[in-house]
């Protein structure tokens, strides 16, 4: 269990959930790659096998095409507002570093801890 | 072609309770 401000983030093996004050989940994030999301996406996929299983994202914000820099594909939820999945992909290599679940927009997105807000 | 467990991870939904 790691503090951060007034909220909680659970850190599992394979995942980890942010939790706010009121007991509520805020966020949800990959940490291995032997954790999938519901469609049996993981980290180190590459941008191709997302794409086949979820289809073109509703937006993609570009990184700064730096060697190390990513990318981010949103696919946001049509029955919650401002509830995304996110797959943060490597702009140079293509493949899958990160896959959130998130209720507010990623403050950092090229740094990988402020990424989870940690 | 979306369903609501598209948007969940790990079995988690956003701003529901978290049970451990």
């Amino acid at each position: 269990l790691v503090k951060r401000d007034s909220n909680n983030f659970w850190l599992y093996g394979d995942y980890g959930v942010e939790v706010d004050r009121r007991n509520m989940v805020q966020k949800v994030f990959l940490l291995t790659n032997n954790a999938y999301t519901s469609r049996g996406a993981a980290l180190g996929y590459h941008i191709s096998t997302v794409l086949s299983l979820y289809g073109r994202p509703d937006r993609v914000e570009v990184g700064p095409e730096a060697e190390k820099s990513v990318d981010a594909y949103y696919y946001d939820s049509p029955f919650q507002k401002g509830v995304s999945l996110v797959f943060v992909v490597n702009h140079a290599s293509r493949y899958v570093e990160d896959v959130l679940l998130i209720s507010a927009p990623i403050q950092n997105l090229q740094d990988p801890m402020a990424r989870y807000g940690l | 072609k979306w369903s609501e467990r598209d948007f969940t991870l790990m079995g988690f939904s956003l701003n529901q309770p978290f049970q451990a």
